[in-house]
């Protein structure tokens, strides 16, 4: 047991020091153990510098640094262990346009092994989509799912 | 494993009988605050057999029942339908395709069939734990999962790893 | 000490009830103590109704709606009790564009009494300010400001 | 009482000397993420008077002066500059301009300032504690404090009526 978590703890932080310079376009990052010595009970340290600037403790990050650096480890999860569905439910809130759009980007790589289905606000994601569906309340308290022509996002 | 369509009936705030049918590759949903986004992502926990009334922002597993609107009355029972291309068999069931069914009516009774057969909640939740799709997968990632990566202490990270070891 | 708690709470409950509909576009919402017959450990309840949506626990709100509700209360709070500047740091990632045109409306009502300083990446939040500041890393890793000319907005 | 002016040097991101002007109504601040917006935020919380380092994202005072870049080497002290027009003496000073400085050092020495007379922490916290912005008004609300008023159970939000009453 210990032996799988230090095998997949190896193979996951080689994924998230690969993934972090694509989702951030530059910079670095890795994972570290805080006791290796106690694989029983160790924690998982991160560690994250974005492009151009000096690495710093994680806590002074800004809100949307840490959303796509948490992100950028959820995808180096999905990189060692896929999944064959995965619903992402607005993770994408706090970052802004430009790392939304390598976000989305991110996705595309991924959507042979896993199929994705985002729920989100974002024009950036949603221009990456294959199908899209809007989801109303026509009627008051009831919700109603459309198929939307992909020309139409351009709209929103 | 293919996720082909998802039907919603009587769930939250799907008062009509709703189908999705997922193609290939990303599949995006929009729409406004409260339009019922969130509910359908708890539709697919709830159906793969979730348990936790509190995960699903409820006190009472009833709550997931249409409870009425301006125009509505509520209704009795809840639906959801999933349903897999399962060629591959990466789900343990001798079948191309896999429907997986859960209901609740409001007197509490509780039914989980697979393709048709009605079993209990723990086939239908080791069927997707044999799959690698347990409640500890990455199925379903919310902004809440995002922030707890980083609010953890390290320690609270571990699950991350040894969840999918 | 106990008498100035009832007054102030009846006068956020009040402002809160004025307030909601205006933030949701109708619907209703309350405020009530969870204990009144003991003043000094009381709770406060959140009741709130959005637009053609029938009265459930607070907790089955959707995340959007939940942040708009909780802006309402803090809204409420800032008419009775005003404070003469207040910055918003990104208090409307959640809302959708609908609901953040009602908030940045909302914010031009009680501009006379309150200087508002709102940091945002929100369209619909930039279209109501009175000056614009844009914050960017020319250089990496340092903050330069720069004023923005208003017309600036429509192209964001 | 009316913001005039913020000037920011050495403080987290901020390299450089950088004043912003406030003029009336609503001042709308924009930018990528990373770029600084919230550490603007947090430089008015500490020339206030802020002592909590967690509250501020650091663990050691020091941690909110500039620590270098790529390009820069870091600085040795950080300093923060707030301007009120006071001619309605919401400020209990008797001037029609209040200037609140704040400044540390490498070293751990700190200085405050109302109006260039160097006085104590307590001064400049009384001074806008008197004034009905002490550190429980809403002059600063981000997304934490929306989400703490729904997080938290009902006897936890006593506070947002108990503080200003
Ligand atoms: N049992 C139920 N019956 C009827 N309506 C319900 C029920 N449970 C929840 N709802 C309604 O569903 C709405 C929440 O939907 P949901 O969380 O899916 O919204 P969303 O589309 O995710 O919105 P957001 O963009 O704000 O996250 C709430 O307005 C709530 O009142
Ligand atoms: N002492 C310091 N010296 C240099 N840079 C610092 C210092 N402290 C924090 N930073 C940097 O400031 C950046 C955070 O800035 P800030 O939180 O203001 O961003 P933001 O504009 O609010 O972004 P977001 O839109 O993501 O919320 C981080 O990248 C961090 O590395
Ligand atoms: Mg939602
Ligand atoms: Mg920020």
């Amino acid at each position: 047991v210990i032996q799988r978590f230090k095998a997949m703890f190896d193979q996951v932080a080689v994924a998230f020091g690969d993934v972090f310079p694509q989702m951030f376009g530059g910079g670095h990052a890795k994972l570290a153990l805080t006791d290796p010595a106690d694989l029983l009970n160790t924690g998982i340290e991160i560690i994250a510098q974005p492009p151009g600037k000096r690495l710093q403790r994680l806590s002074l990050l800004s809100g949307g640094e840490k959303a796509l650096t948490a992100i950028t480890l959820l995808f180096a999860l999905l990189k060692v262990k896929p999944v064959p569905f995965c619903i992402l439910d607005e993770v994408e809130a706090s970052l802004d346009d430009a790392n939304v759009e390598r976000f989305a980007t991110f996705l595309n790589q991924y959507d042979a092994q896993t199929q994705f289905i985002v729920i989100t606000h974002r024009k950036g994601t949603m221009m990456q989509v294959n199908q899209l569906y809007g989801i109303s309340m026509q009627e008051s308290g009831v919700s109603t799912v459309l198929a939307l022509d992909l020309k139409a996002k351009e709209v929103s | 494993m293919v996720l082909k369509s998802l039907q919603i009936n009587g769930f939250k705030s799907f008062a009509d009988k709703t189908t999705i049918d997922f193609g290939t590759g990303i599949t995006g949903v929009i729409g406004p605050n409260g339009s019922g986004k969130s509910n359908l992502t708890e539709a697919v926990r709830w159906v793969m057999g979730e348990q936790s009334v509190k995960s699903l922002r409820g006190e009472r597993m009833q709550d997931i029942i249409f409870a009425g609107s301006d125009t509505r009355p509520p209704l009795s029972r809840a639906e959801v339908t999933l349903t897999f291309d399962n060629k591959k068999r990466d789900l343990n069931w001798d079948h191309d395709e896999v429907t997986v069914q859960r209901r609740l009516f409001r007197d509490g009774e509780s039914e989980f069939l697979i393709n048709g057969r009605k079993l209990r909640l723990k086939d239908v939740a080791n069927l997707f734990l044999d799959a690698g799709l347990g409640r500890h997968s990455l199925t379903i990632i919310s902004q809440g999962n995002v922030e707890a990566i980083f609010g953890n202490k390290p320690e609270a990270r571990r699950f991350l790893i040894e969840e999918p070891a």
